[in-house]
């Protein structure tokens, strides 16, 4: 059940373009699928990367470099990926990091590695070949030594050194839960090699990379995507859904709830970072004590989740929920959100006010209630125009200036700059103490159109 | 849906989050649009990749076998103007409509739903015991006047909100039916006249509901769906 490509990582939308003196040593598979192109360049020792073109057609391109300053770019490519074996990427060693293939070519104290090649300035026995990798002055443990990878060095008085090349569980820290975790470990914590995040089997799983581009659910990484305890990875093991992986803690930072983005009476975003004392859901049921199991059990233990401010029952967003929320009291409902809590007031103050509904508006206000600035009304970027000084030539719809072309009843608008949001309201309040009733009784209504519904199906059905 | 009784709804979705959960309702206006509340969102501008609409079925998870089933990708969100609360939510592909799914109309802007009219909630949200929670659920209940219900709630439900009153008391909306509809018979259409916003409590005995009125924001609804 392992991929191939469990020996690659990969660089979506970028292509590994040679130069001149590489040319001639890339290799064109046409036609072959993802698997079978990393399946041929796993099991060639001259293969260290393939771009994978889908575009004009699926091409395989196997290349026997990867990514160098001096002698080959990455370049961006919509029709192709590149994927690099890890061996020669890597910034880190697994087990004793006898299959180590990166770059480092100095030693703990600093001197610089002899040459493998070479003899001088001290003899040794081991000859370079392909399969142990004995490449230039880099870094190497071809007998496995227990201090990983190590070379000779150029002083003459010290014969060899261990290179000091961190292992990858040891690289980068976690803190707190370790869901900002980027690290290269794709082992679990029982040695079981992780199941790529872009894959489905050997377990079908929700966490498609696409889906969560903020969580980097890279290749096969260990990475923490719903809020566990500690990153973990689905395995290669059919038999093995998931498990948990084995990174190091960071020392314990002893700032606790004094980051200024913390938030007591209001909460931003999706509340991570609120603080206050709210311990009630919408519905006013008591929140269950964070460190307690009792009504419902659950993982948001306090000592676990440090960073997240699991204090008394208070609501909390400790999973990237959409906003602060509790385990109830009530045995029956176990999570409920805390949506009485306000979200925080926008920091853009109004700069004007307009009259009614600010059909007569002039002013020079020209973002929206978010702070986005407004597209000029004459030009059809970002937003294609139907509203503009031609349509509504007396509107005076000039510049990029707020204005009620249409009498919107909810105030000045703009198509804004920002290419997700075709207009918004803006940053205008209505004068002070202006109130206009909003709504007006009518009494005959027809509708032919939609809200019809087959009341047969449903009796019968319930009966 | 506090005090409901399984019953139809097919304008009533249930909107998904990525891991597939159901986290709140919404109605169907058009064939690619939803509107909801925005309560049930992090922010306007949130990334909504992996988010779904599923509609077209009475079961909150339903077997992939389920025929009537569709669910389909949110593209966009539309934050209402501010006092507003709600969102409209594009579907990356229309809905069919058929039997099991249908769009509710729009009222008529600024149309008041006369008091004592008959209306009905649906939501798959949190039953607090009283009915099957595997299954949709709606429950009626008159509309109230605004000049009753600001009794209730000393003055504080605006011109924007509306209420209604449950025949019985523990009747209402609760956790997870947000965004979902406030639906009106007027002669043999349905209307969608209150989108279901979150209350201090739920399905509380003697307690009206309140809504928000939809027919104030029929202008921006338009308009979004044109622009």
């Amino acid at each position: 059940h392992r991929s191939h490509l469990n020996d690659f990582q990969r660089s979506e939308g970028r292509e590994l373009v040679p130069n001149e003196w590489h040319k001639d040593r890339m290799q064109l598979l046409p036609g072959l699928t993802l698997e079978e192109c990393a399946k041929r360049c796993s099991q060639n020792l001259e293969c260290r990367a393939f771009n994978y073109e889908t575009r004009p057609s699926v091409t395989c391109k196997q290349l026997p470099w990867v990514r160098d300053e001096n002698t080959a770019d990455v370049k961006r490519n919509v029709n192709c990926d590149l994927y690099e074996k890890k061996d020669y990427v890597r910034r880190c060693i697994v087990g004793d990091g006898k299959t180590y293939r990166g770059k480092v070519s100095q030693t703990q104290s600093g001197l610089t590695c002899q040459q493998w090649w070479s003899k001088f300035p001290h003899d040794h026995r081991w000859t370079p070949s392909a399969e142990n990798g004995l490449e230039l002055n880099y870094c190497r443990n071809p007998d496995g030594d227990a201090i990983g990878p190590w070379c000779y060095t150029t002083e003459p008085e010290r014969r060899f050194e261990t290179c000091n090349i961190p292992r990858c569980e040891d690289e980068v820290c976690i803190t707190c839960n370790g869901e900002d975790y980027r690290g290269q470990v794709d082992h679990t914590e029982t040695g079981l090699e992780c199941q790529r995040w872009d894959q489905q089997y050997p377990h079908q799983h929700i966490y498609q990379p696409e889906k969560y581009p903020d969580k980097s659910l890279d290749d096969n990484y260990c990475r923490n995507p719903d809020a566990s305890p500690v990153p973990w990875c689905y395995t290669t093991d059919p038999k093995v859904e998931r498990q948990n992986c084995k990174i190091r803690k960071c020392e314990k930072v002893p700032l606790k709830n004094s980051r200024s983005s913390y938030t007591t009476h209001c909460f931003r975003g999706r509340g991570e970072d609120y603080r206050g004392k709210i311990n009630e859901t919408t519905s006013g049921v008591p929140c269950q004590r964070w460190d307690a199991q009792s009504p419902h059990q659950h993982p948001f233990v306090p000592q676990t989740y440090e960073c997240k401010g699991l204090e008394e029952n208070y609501c909390r967003n400790p999973d990237g929920s959409e906003a602060p929320w509790c385990f109830t009291s009530l045995s029956e409902m176990r999570t409920a959100l805390c949506l009485q809590i306000k979200r925080c007031p926008d920091d853009i103050e109004a700069e004007d006010c307009y009259h009614e509904n600010g059909k007569n508006y002039h002013g020079m206000v020209r973002k929206t209630r978010k702070g986005i600035i407004c597209q000029k009304w004459n030009v059809n970027t970002p937003h294609k125009t139907k509203i503009n000084p031609t349509t509504y030539p007396g509107a005076n719809l000039t510049e990029n200036y707020c204005r009620n072309p249409d009498a919107d009843l909810h105030g000045p608008w703009c198509y804004t700059t920002d290419p997700k949001t075709e207009f918004d309201y803006c940053a205008i309040k209505q004068c002070a103490g202006e109130f206009v009733s909003i709504i007006t009784p009518i009494k005959k209504v027809e509708f032919n159109e939609c809200g019809k519904r087959e009341e047969r199906m449903s009796h019968s059905r319930l009966r | 849906i506090v005090g409901g009784t399984p019953g139809n709804s097919p304008w009533t979705v249930s909107l998904r989050d990525r891991r597939g959960n159901h986290f709140c309702g919404g109605s169907l206006v058009s064939s690619k649009w939803v509107i909801s509340t925005k309560q049930c969102f992090s922010s306007c501008y949130v990334d909504l990749a992996g988010y779904t609409a599923m509609m077209g079925t009475l079961y909150k998870n339903p077997q992939d076998g389920d025929p009537g089933r569709q669910s389909i990708r949110l593209t966009k969100i539309v934050c209402g103007p501010s006092e507003s609360h709600l969102v409209m939510l594009q579907l990356e592909t229309p809905v069919e409509i058929n039997e099991r799914v249908s769009q509710i109309c729009l009222p008529p802007e600024h149309y008041i739903v006369p008091a004592g009219t008959i209306c009905e909630i649906a939501g798959w949200g949190e039953t607090k015991g009283t009915a099957d929670e595997a299954v949709l659920n709606v429950a009626q209940m008159p509309v109230l006047e605004n000049a009753d219900c600001n009794k209730y709630f000393r003055g504080r439900v605006k011109e924007n909100e509306m209420c209604t009153n449950p025949f019985h008391g523990g009747v209402g909306a609760c956790e997870r039916d947000y965004g979902g509809p406030l639906a009106c018979q007027n002669s043999d259409c349905w209307v969608l006249e209150g989108v279901i916003i979150p209350m201090r409590r739920c399905g509380h005995p003697g307690q009206p509901n309140i809504f928000i009125r939809v027919s104030v924001y029929v202008d921006w609804i338009k308009k979004v769906m044109e622009l």
